[in-house]
């Protein structure tokens, strides 16, 4: 293992990304909107950096960025949940009151749905929780494993006016998500019908479902339908640990959705991802506040488990992101940090710069361990255009990868160019987060973002992936794309987040002010102008729980 | 990995301060070299249990052991969420399986 040092850990947490004070956290759970206040709650072990012992965890924020953490929700103290008080979501009723649905991993590991609501509904932080005696409420039905039922979705109306809800799993190879109908919450008519199976995906977690507007960019309540909306199906892949979504539709009547794609749908390795990167267990909910949905995701760790338990705490949360349908394309999702992200900016620079072939610049904005980078690259035309009209110019659009195609180093005719960020002034340990411009066999062209952490630090035990993928970019836009750097994870947004990238890097010595940032272009021919502007990000200060704290939120 | 004499002189050395603790102007002389034999035959036990101990230690954690031997016998193994019957939660696993840092 690597010889990592106090100095070096301690720069790893984050200063707005939202964790635990210390050991380990996984699954968002069950966020939602209530009397002012924003709640998160989320898979806990309050007794190591590692998984196990899992409770629930629970915060408060009045705008998605400043946190304080309460006390725990939930703890593993009934039959029905004693192996472990696992993933669940929450639903407003009608009336303004809470439900939430939770697996429970029994004394036997037997996993089964469980009932909870607020001790007291007039209570804005929701600190006390009462779970349903008659709980378990829902048990695997036959024909599922007793480890392959769990995380149940928030519920939503039905023509009927019955509240339904859906819950992964898997028959033999195939996931699957089952479907039950409810009035009350606590006794379930399952469906005969499935909302939707795939073959060879193995087992569905965190199953998340929600209606996204063809037209509107404002969020929907989950429980609306009709003819310009579409619904999401995600899944979290327990083989792959990826999350996967497919566009599609839903149909009330019988509980099923199919995808608009089928060579794209839910889970198969072609299907389109919330993230290219470490993002897994994601779950939206709609922030009535704001008419938004937003997303949630959980960003697991690169390193170590031995570097986890030495630095105390292990994994963070994406910043949330809103989530809406990609009305120009109609067939990706958009995702966009919260605009309450803004308020932790500071100081800021602007920057214009035509950067030639093979230049590596570096930009002077002091310490470059928390940003937030907004920029427009255009390629010259002169240069797409003799590229284009150059036979000699390998086609290589469908067989380049951000994966395979040698990451940041490898040179092409239009890329990659774009930032490298956590660099260290040798650029010994560096980030590359980029554009690569591919000519397609059709001589169109084709764009990929990446982000390449194979040399973002000398430790040997961590992963050092390159990540990303296609990005779609229509007739006469720019490329653009946004980065929030926060010590150990980068985030990234390419063409207004069509396709994101979140990573976790562990730089040894682009830590504290040695950590830079430089703008690149490693394109053969392109020259490319750029751009940016680059804010300083202030710490969100997120608070350990206290009256006078909760008080001052409250203020 | 601790070589195994540094464990050894530890008994002795708690033997020296004793000696060295101007017993020799005891006026229990006598009773002092009763006690020797005994003294004696405690060194001799402890060594033997240290060494006893430490042949134990070598049988059940050799530190020296191939990497690839703790790799193999835990890569088959499952990790506490697995068996919990939830998706894997660590890394670990990834690298004992793949042996190659770089991969995710």
């Amino acid at each position: 293992a690597f010889a990592w040092n106090n100095s070096m850990l301690s720069w790893q947490r984050t200063a707005f990304h939202f964790q635990p004070e210390q050991n380990w956290m996984n699954d968002p759970n069950g966020p939602l909107f209530y009397k002012g206040y924003y709640h998160f709650f989320y898979q806990y072990n309050p007794n190591a950096a590692v998984w196990g012992d899992i409770v629930w965890g629970h915060a408060v924020s009045k705008d998605l960025i400043h946190w304080v953490h309460l006390p725990l929700a939930m703890v593993a103290d009934q039959w029905y949940d004693s192996n472990g008080v696992w993933t669940g979501s929450a639903t407003i009723l009608p009336d303004g009151s809470i439900v939430m649905l939770y697996t429970g991993s029994t004394d036997k590991s037997v996993q089964v749905q469980n009932l909870a609501y607020p001790e007291d509904p007039n209570d804005p932080l929701l600190l006390k929780w009462v779970k349903f005696s008659g709980n378990p409420v829902l048990v695997p039905p036959p024909g599922i494993l007793p480890k392959d039922f769990r995380d149940p979705t928030t519920a939503w109306k039905t023509s009927e006016g019955k509240w339904r809800i859906t819950i992964g799993s898997k028959i033999n190879r195939t996931g699957i998500s089952l479907v039950y109908d409810t009035t009350d919450f606590k006794t379930y008519e399952r469906l005969d019908t499935l909302l939707h199976a795939v073959p060879n995906t193995g087992m569905w977690e965190c199953v998340d479902f929600y209606p996204v507007s063809k037209t509107d960019v404002n969020g929907l309540e989950t429980s609306v339908n009709g003819p310009d909306v579409k619904h999401i199906v995600k899944a979290s892949m327990d083989d792959t640990r990826i999350d996967h979504y497919a566009v599609g539709t839903y149909f009330d009547s019988n509980g099923t959705w199919i995808p608009d794609d089928p060579t794209i749908d839910v889970g198969i390795s072609t299907s389109l991802r919330y993230d290219y990167g470490k993002f897994y267990a994601s779950k939206t909910f709609y922030d009535q506040n704001k008419s938004r949905r937003i997303l949630w995701g959980w960003i697991s760790e690169s390193d170590s488990e031995a570097a986890d338990v030495q630095k105390g705490w292990s994994s963070l949360q994406g910043i949330p992101r809103t989530v809406v349908l990609d009305t120009k394309t109609g067939k990706n999702l958009v995702q966009w940090p919260v605009e309450e992200i803004k308020s932790l900016r500071l100081s800021s620079k602007k920057f214009d710069m035509e950067v030639s072939p093979g230049s590596m610049i570096p930009i002077d904005v002091g310490s470059a361990a928390q940003l937030d980078i907004e920029a427009e690259f255009e390629i010259k035309k002169e240069s797409i255009d003799k590229i284009l009209g150059n036979a000699s110019v390998v086609a290589e659009a469908e067989e380049f990868s951000c994966q395979n195609s040698g990451g940041s180093t490898v040179r092409g005719a239009l890329g990659p160019f774009g930032f490298s960020v956590l660099a260290d002034e040798k650029l010994s340990e560096q980030t590359p987060i980029y554009f690569y411009v591919a000519k397609g066999k059709d001589s169109k062209l084709k764009t990929f973002f990446c982000t390449d952490t194979s040399r973002s630090s000398f430790a040997n035990d961590v992963i050092k992936p390159i990540y990303g993928s296609v990005v779609p970019v229509l007739k006469g836009e720019k490329l653009t794309m946004r980065i929030l750097v926060d010590h150990s994870i980068v985030e990234g947004f390419g063409q207004g987040g069509r396709t994101c990238i979140t990573s976790r890097v562990y730089p040894t010595k682009a830590i504290y002010g040695a950590a830079k940032l430089f703008l690149f272009n490693n394109a053969i021919d392109a020259t490319v102008t750029a751009s940016f502007t680059v804010w300083q990000m202030n710490s969100a200060f997120i608070h350990p729980y206290s009256e006078d704290v909760v008080r001052a939120l409250s203020r | 990995m601790a070589s195994s004499d540094a464990l050894l002189p530890i008994s002795a050395r708690e033997e020296d301060p004793l000696l060295s603790d101007g017993s020799r102007s005891d006026p229990n002389l006598e009773t002092h070299f009763r006690r020797r034999p005994v003294k004696g035959l405690l060194a001799v036990s402890f060594g033997l249990l240290f060494i006893a101990f430490y042949v134990a230690l070598i049988a059940t954690h050799d530190g020296s052991r191939s990497k690839d031997a703790i790799i193999d016998e835990t890569a088959t193994s499952t990790s506490r969420a697995r068996l919990a019957g939830v998706s894997e939660k660590s890394n670990d696993q990834l690298w004992k399986l793949s042996g190659d840092r770089n991969t995710a």
